[in-house]
């Protein structure tokens, strides 16, 4: 309400690890893993 | 579900870096959620200082991790924007430590049904198993509860979920970014081998006859009883809330059994410190007159005070009557004591006297104040219903508020406000990073298994609004008129939070409402010293920060020496940087490659040289004999 003149952190968005990473297009493993060298083969 | 391999293993304390690339907010929440594995876990962590292979925090797009230990030296973890809440943290510092997600267990489909048509297209193999030859579950069982669940949403293209609970109690529960399970603390302490804690100390509900080893004091005037109800109340115990018959005992102090000033005395046992600081946390109930009173002591022992020396930590008067009350009382005990519980009986008439329930002893910072919040359930049902927390100061001295906002259910949104208070003329304005963490208490008896609910932010002095001010100016400059409810006129600043605290659901779940109570735990601390740019002492006009024109790549550090910038270089086991900036990567197995390839090169320089020079001297040898022969026809020539 107007009185509370309130401002949210995430807008408001419940947006878990894997919803962040999909917005930004990252190619991640299981959607966060970063996979070195030896895994990615 | 773990990663198996022992090279895979991290050292039980951790080196870390936070890079300055880290919101100043996340730097506080990554160190929050250290605090939260020193609690539970066997793990510590350490800033780097030049181990072989260390975790960088750094600011990268998204939150993400390696699997395990990789071995490279510097190991990168992106906490990017948007990434800092503890859990998310928690979770991400899990996979580093070697595991993967719960629902790719091997034996997931006996507990989860992945409904494929439902997943965005592309994004199927996130949902893959790692079977057992690659992952080991430590024989623990599949847990819906885990930080490393995907949530029942996850990957979904559309709005039904792609993650079905065979068990459907647990829909809901997936994906939970709270706290460490007791599963997951469980599985980490048995990949690790440890079962050990930095800073738990202990955790009592008196549910054993033993009342958790401690005494009774002799010099006082009546013992402490473990009992399980009081007639003048409380009826049932504070862990328990009389649900279990037969359990849920507490400690009670029959102050009417004693004359104005007779004490119980009941001492823990003796504990051997290691931070400095330690919290003490319990439950009280008062049914006596309302002037009893709980004096807090620590008993400490040294070489020449075997008795040890008894120290008054804090009187608690005033006791609201006729509710169990949740206390934290700071500690700073750095050698072998005891905690003592003095109940004192007050002036007036008493029907009843104090109980004691719930104790927890750790080395972990108390939160600076209490939000108790009575009658929830009939707030939280009321249409509309929002909640303002009473005045609180930070250390620093900033008046501030919480408001609570039930208006948008299913969600609860929670808002940090500075508003006007009685040092404002004395303070620096904008506000300058202040970190508010705020903290829905998950009230099970034993810390180590709590799951709280929590989030920080960070008063950021150049942030405006859309006016143009500064948001956390002077709430007498740029807040609004508002009112105490005793009518007291003050003005409140603006509300910096998140709309999706905590789901309805959520909030009813676990211990977050107990005998129609909740607590938030309110932190407000100066967190200037974290910013990477203020944390650099501001240089002087006559001295020119020679750093400040070096930039150190891969985690170099810029030092002076002889009044020059230098940077120092990372380096590990078999691989360095090296260059002005660190730019160049050097490895013994580059090393190894040059060398061996120079090798050849010199030996087949070598070869060549030899050949051409075997090829001249022939040549020049077959000419040499040609010119010295006479003109001879030659014939058939005899040899005589």
């Amino acid at each position: 309400t107007p009185e509370n003149f309130v401002k949210d952190i995430d807008a408001g968005i419940d947006q878990d690890i894997f919803d962040i990473n999909e917005d930004l297009g990252l190619e991640l493993f299981q959607g966060d893993i970063r996979l070195d060298r030896v895994q990615g083969r | 579900n773990s990663l198996i391999g022992e090279e895979y293993r991290w050292p039980h304390t951790i080196p870390y870096v936070l890079e300055d690339s880290l919101e100043i907010n996340a730097k506080g929440v990554i160190l929050n959620a250290f605090e939260r594995y020193r609690l539970k876990t066997c793990i510590d962590f350490k800033p780097w200082a030049g181990e072989a292979n260390y975790i960088s925090v750094f600011k990268e797009s998204g939150c993400w991790s390696y699997v395990g230990n990789r071995h490279i030296g510097r190991q990168e973890l992106s906490i990017g924007a948007n990434c800092d809440r503890i859990a998310t943290v928690q979770h991400e510092f899990l996979h580093a430590l070697g595991f993967w997600h719960e629902q790719s267990r091997f034996d997931r489909d006996d507990y989860v049904r992945i409904v494929w048509d439902r997943i965005l297209s592309g994004r199927e193999h996130n949902f893959n198993i790692h079977d057992d030859t690659e992952s080991d579950s430590l024989n623990v069982p599949y847990d819906y509860m885990s930080v490393m669940h995907y949530s029942k949403n996850a990957f979904q293209n559309g709005t039904e979920p792609t993650i079905v609970t065979r068990v459907s109690d647990f829909e809901d529960v997936i994906g939970q970014r709270l706290d460490l399970s007791d599963t997951d603390v469980l599985k980490l302490n048995r990949l690790y081998n440890c079962t050990s804690s930095l800073s738990f100390m202990d955790s009592c509900n008196f549910e054993l006859e033993n009342v958790c080893g401690m005494i009774q004091s002799s010099r006082d005037s009546v013992d402490w009883q473990r009992v399980s109800q009081i007639p003048g109340g409380p009826e049932n115990d504070h862990s328990n809330m009389g649900q279990c018959q037969g359990s849920g005992f507490f400690m009670h102090f029959d102050s009417q059994s004693v004359n104005v000033g007779g004490t119980a005395v009941l001492e823990s046992r003796i504990f051997y410190p290691k931070r400095g600081f330690q919290c003490l946390e319990f439950y009280l109930y008062d049914s006596g007159s309302g002037t009893d009173q709980l004096n807090i002591y620590v008993r400490e022992y040294s070489v020449n005070d075997l008795d040890g020396k008894l120290t008054l930590v804090k009187e608690i008067k005033e006791i609201p009557t006729g509710s169990w009350q949740l206390y934290y009382v700071t500690l700073q005990v750095t050698s072998k004591s005891r905690v003592v519980f003095e109940g004192l009986r007050g002036a007036g008439a008493s029907s009843g006297g104090l109980s004691i329930d719930d104790i927890n002893l750790s080395e972990t910072q108390c939160p600076h104040h209490i939000w108790h919040i009575r009658n929830f359930t009939q707030i939280f049902d009321t249409p509309n219903a929002s909640l303002y927390s009473p005045p609180f100061y930070s250390p620093k001295g900033y008046a501030f508020q919480i408001y609570l906002n039930l208006q948008s259910l299913p969600n609860v949104g929670i808002y940090f406000h500075l508003i006007s208070g009685a040092n404002d003329d004395q303070l620096q304005w904008p506000c300058p990073w202040q970190q508010a963490t705020m903290t829905l208490l998950d009230q099970n008896p034993d810390i180590r298994q709590r799951m709280s609910n929590q989030r920080s932010i960070t008063t950021d002095p150049f942030m405006t609004t859309d006016n143009g001010n500064y948001f956390w100016d002077n709430p007498s400059k740029v807040g609004k008129l508002a009112f105490f409810p005793n009518g007291t006129q003050f003005s409140r600043g603006g509300g910096y939070g998140t709309s999706v605290f905590i789901t309805e659901k959520r909030i009813k779940s676990r211990d977050f409402i107990k005998g129609n109570d909740v607590y938030i735990l309110l932190t407000v601390e100066d967190i200037s010293h974290l910013n990477s740019t203020s944390s650099q002492p501001a240089p002087t006009s006559s001295v020119r920060d020679l750093c400040s024109s070096v930039t150190c790549e891969n985690g170099g550090i810029c030092t002076v020496q002889d009044d020059k910038a230098e940077c120092r270089c990372p380096s590990g086991e078999d691989w360095w940087y090296m260059g002005e900036r660190c730019e160049k990567r050097g490895s013994t197995q580059d090393t190894i490659v040059i060398a061996v390839s120079s090798t050849v090169a010199v030996f087949v320089l070598m070869l060549i040289v030899t050949l051409v020079s075997v090829y001249c001297v022939r040549r020049k040898y077959r000419k040499g004999t040609s010119s010295k022969t006479p003109n001879v026809a030659i014939e058939n020539q005899y040899a005589f």
